[in-house]
């Protein structure tokens, strides 16, 4: 179990092949 | 069947360069020097409590602040050891058009301690425009290079960073294609990439899922943002995620939020670092299983998450996620955000009321930093008690929860699970991530 106050939890989900979909944005500096 | 692991978040040594001015090899050298005799005493120290391995981080040979010419002269040819072998400590020669200083300190350190090491500077590559059309008008290709020498001093791996962080495309060149590098030790096979490699697919997913690597040498320069951001709770997210153990070493500079390094295994974290006083960083050592046999988790899509209507929309770095508040001290709430729908099913402790929490759902196209597409379900404390300082820093929290449950209906298989406590510190092997998918503790 938790030993402290909770700050976040998450589920980060990565969807790589939307990437592909809406292209990568030009590189810039 | 184990092995030991470690890694050192190193403090930088760059003096008071300047910006952008352009030195000699020699006055490169005596600023990379420092940094070497810290790699080789901490190798030392590692070894002398059987460590089998050492990551040190990126940059933390010269640092930041250098562009495209400036940071020649810290840069050395890096020979592509899949197609020469080469002990750099035993065959110190001249490697044109530099010398290989740097490479064969490195080499010698890993040598006299008998250890693996891995190690991140530029890579100097010479192309002639004539016979190739891709050839800066400089004449020369320049990278960002992950090295790993063997315990006898053979450089075994190098890679070249392939997702560029920003700025850092003024510096160095993109590979034309990603590089899968991996090398097998007695106590299993390892994969390596740098930084902001470790939010794409190619080569960071592959290495797992097609390369079948057990372990990731990962050296970064993490800049911390909170809530997701965070190195440690990031970078563990992703190993227990890909189910691998993972060794990440970052710089150490807390007045740049560059801190957080630890050893991580695939079922939790084992050993980390973050300590944002500290002037210096730190060694920190763990054993690992040398071939991880994480359970496989399928992410079967829920259904029915309950009320799902929003209640507000809040910015979490520059994406703007939909949010409901949980209003009780215990309850079941939902929120959804174009096709993913998330449900939490909490109880807080009485005396915790007063502190503003959410759930919150993004789906969609991150663009702030990078261009990559999200989903995520995530259960926060608000930064205050108004609603839209929900995904805004913070990093204390009294609010004790008895339960959580967060369930997601996510479309994508490469979830990546996380629960950060009080101080923003990791919460290490005390939840639990089942097929739902959905996270939850007691």
């Amino acid at each position: 179990s938790l030993q402290k106050p909770l700050l976040t939890a998450a589920m980060f989900g990565r969807w790589y092949e939307m990437d592909q979909l809406f292209g990568q944005r030009p590189k810039t500096t | 069947d184990t092995f030991i692991g470690a890694i050192y978040a190193h403090t930088p040594v760059i003096g008071s360069r300047e910006t952008g001015k352009i030195i000699t090899r020699e006055q490169a050298l005596e600023a990379v020097k420092p940094n070497l005799a810290v790699y080789e005493e901490q190798t030392r120290i590692a070894k002398s409590q059987n460590a089998d391995i050492i990551v040190f981080p990126e940059y933390g040979l010269y640092g930041f602040g250098t562009t495209r010419d400036s940071v020649v002269p810290y840069m050395e040819y890096i020979p592509d050891p899949q197609s020469e072998s080469w002990n750099p400590c035993l065959d110190p020669r001249q490697s044109k058009p530099t010398d290989n200083v740097i490479l064969k300190t490195l080499s010698c350190i890993a040598k006299n301690s008998s250890i693996y090491l891995v190690a991140n500077l530029g890579d100097y590559q010479y192309c002639e425009p004539a016979q190739d059309p891709e050839c800066p008008d400089d004449k020369r290709y320049q990278y960002n290079t992950n090295v790993v020498f063997d315990p006898q001093g053979a450089l075994i791996a190098r890679y070249h960073k392939q997702k560029l962080f920003m700025s850092e495309i003024v510096r160095y060149d993109v590979p034309t294609s990603p590089e899968y590098i991996t090398f097998n030790t007695p106590f299993g096979k390892f994969g390596t990439f740098v930084c902001f490699d470790i939010l794409f697919k190619e080569p960071a997913v592959d290495l797992v899922t097609e390369y079948k690597v057990n372990h990731i040498l990962f050296p970064t320069a993490w800049m911390n943002v909170y809530p997701f951001f965070s190195a440690v709770s990031f970078h563990s997210a992703w190993a227990y995620g890909m189910g691998v153990n993972f060794l990440s070493a970052n710089i150490h500079r807390p007045r740049n939020r560059n801190v957080g390094s630890g050893v991580y295994g695939y079922n939790g974290i084992k050993e980390y670092t973050m300590d944002h006083e500290a002037p210096n960083g730190e060694l920190k050592l763990a054993t690992l299983e040398s071939r991880p046999s994480p359970k496989t988790i399928q992410h079967t899509k829920l259904e029915n998450l309950g009320n799902t209507s929003r209640e507000f929309v809040s910015d979490l770095f520059g994406d703007k996620f939909n949010f409901v508040s949980l209003k009780e001290y215990e309850g079941t709430i939902s929120v959804c955000h174009n096709a993913v729908c998330c449900s939490a099913t909490y109880k807080r402790t009485g005396n915790s009321h007063n502190e503003l929490y959410a759930i919150g759902a993004f789906d969609g196209l991150h663009t702030k930093e990078g261009t990559y597409y999200l989903q995520i379900c995530t259960l926060l404390k608000c930064a205050t008690d108004e609603p839209e300082s929900c995904g805004s820093k913070v990093t204390d929290s009294k609010t004790i929860f008895e339960h959580f449950t967060l369930k997601g209906n996510f479309s994508t298989q490469h979830i990546f699970p996380m629960v950060v406590l009080d101080k923003a510190e990791p919460s290490i092997n005390d939840w639990e991530y089942s097929d739902g998918p959905t996270l939850s503790s007691n």
